[in-house]
């Protein structure tokens, strides 16, 4: 049964999304089943795999709302192995509608339980911020990767987010832990690249991945072309990088 | 009495803390009266502007319950005309704790009517969502100026962040307008950088401002200094940028 991954950081373009898709992308290179969860109403994981928001009938909201069983709106990548659960903007009601329900936290963990039997992983692409929809992938994941961008704002949102987590260990999943911690968009011509890193490993040591992603323009690019990196350019520095993650991803579990 | 500027885009990442402590500053050293309010409970435009959170007793929180006069919360910063009303990890509460309250739209339009009179511009800084706490700051502003990073997910976002500029001008604010579209992280090297305001400028034509905000690192370093870039670095490319636009702005301010 899947080990559920969070892809989480409440601060805004850190790589995410990026993460997110070219990771599980990798993984399913390797041979492993991988399913990818959009769970921000922006739905850039979506579109970044080649899905076009308006062909899309179904979504996790409609399993939010058990019209539809998951299964039914699980789709294919043009990667195989990996599927997609998709996003859409109507996803953004579900922060006021659902306040009142009780296990409001749990609607994620509900869905993917029906999911997990047919994977290996699944990733929660999780939206920029601490709300409704991250705590739900919080309370689903066994563990949550944080990519963090070697840049100053990234670094002082890192308080708030363990302290997040924490929270939801202790009320709502008491077995979530941290995957680790991933640099992105590092610039190796940037002081301020090597500070933050050095910063980084001060104060995480271990919890920060050995593999960094560099700042790679094929990267930014291959969205729009809904591929990722592996098959717009798997040459590319950014593929290397994201393969490489996945390595060390594997090797990290199996010293659990 | 102030116009108000919300600086807003739901995508992450793309330059609205950045724009709002720069722009704010270089107007402020051109002689003008502006207040920077920090809309985001990251509170990145409070420590960006040397402010530490730790330090900080009163914040925009305390001004929605209502405990503490707003002027007593604004704090001056390190360049001469420019203050700020600073945010706070706390304020992460409102969207939910508010969401019963009447007109819990107006919180912040409330708050900032009495600061109003002593200011020649307002900008709100907004966190990466279309939550309670952006609705505010859209209700409370005149315009709204929207960075535009140049890349493929943020052309993704616009559409969904015009429509909601269009239903609060149509049930909550109809004076609102677009200040503008501005250009962020532009890299001339990049064709993709090319493409994205290429795209830009065929889809919206004047609203994109002339002025474009190049990618450069002296931007990045300066928050880990507490200084807006007209402090931190006067000569860099991004001091030359932000002056410009501060001109663009008070020109394109002139035409209405
Ligand atoms: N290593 C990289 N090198 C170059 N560009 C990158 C890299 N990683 C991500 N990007 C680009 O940076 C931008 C932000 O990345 P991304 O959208 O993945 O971040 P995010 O954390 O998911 O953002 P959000 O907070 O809005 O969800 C995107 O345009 C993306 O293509
Ligand atoms: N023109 C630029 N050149 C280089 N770096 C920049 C530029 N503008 C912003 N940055 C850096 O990029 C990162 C993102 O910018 P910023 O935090 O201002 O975006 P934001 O839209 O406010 O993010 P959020 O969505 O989290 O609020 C920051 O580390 C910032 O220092
Ligand atoms: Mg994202
Ligand atoms: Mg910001």
């Amino acid at each position: 049964s899947a080990r559920v991954i969070a892809i989480a950081n409440q601060k805004g373009g850190v790589g995410k999304t990026t993460t997110a898709i070219n990771l599980s992308a990798a993984l399913a290179l390797e041979g492993y089943r991988v399913l990818l969860v959009d769970a921000d109403p922006q739905a850039n994981a979506t579109t970044g795999v080649g899905i076009p928001l308006q062909e899309l009938s179904l979504h996790l909201y409609h399993c939010f709302i058990s019209e539809v069983a998951p299964r039914e709106v699980v789709r294919p990548t043009a990667v195989d192995g990996l599927d997609i659960l998709p996003s859409h903007t109507d996803l953004v009601g579900v922060e006021v509608e659902f306040v009142d329900r009780a296990e409001r936290e749990r609607l994620l963990q509900r869905t993917l339980n029906t999911l997990r039997p047919h994977y290996h992983f699944i990733f929660i692409d999780c939206a920029p911020s601490l709300g409704i929809l991250t705590i739900n992938a919080l309370v689903a994941a066994h563990s949550v990767l944080i990519p963090v961008q070697c840049e100053y704002f990234a670094l002082e949102g890192l308080g708030k987010l363990l302290e997040t987590i924490r929270l939801v260990r202790q009320s709502l999943n008491p077995d979530l832990v941290i995957e680790g911690l991933l640099p992105t968009m590092y610039d190796t011509r940037l002081l301020l690249s090597r500070q933050v890193l050095e910063e980084l490993r001060y104060h995480f040591g271990d919890l920060v991945f050995q593999t960094v992603i560099h700042r790679n323009t094929r990267l930014a690019e291959a969205p729009s072309h809904g591929k990722p990196i592996c098959l717009y350019d798997k040459h590319s520095r950014g593929a290397r990088d994201y393969a490489a993650v996945a390595r060390e991803f594997l090797a990290r579990l199996a010293q659990y």
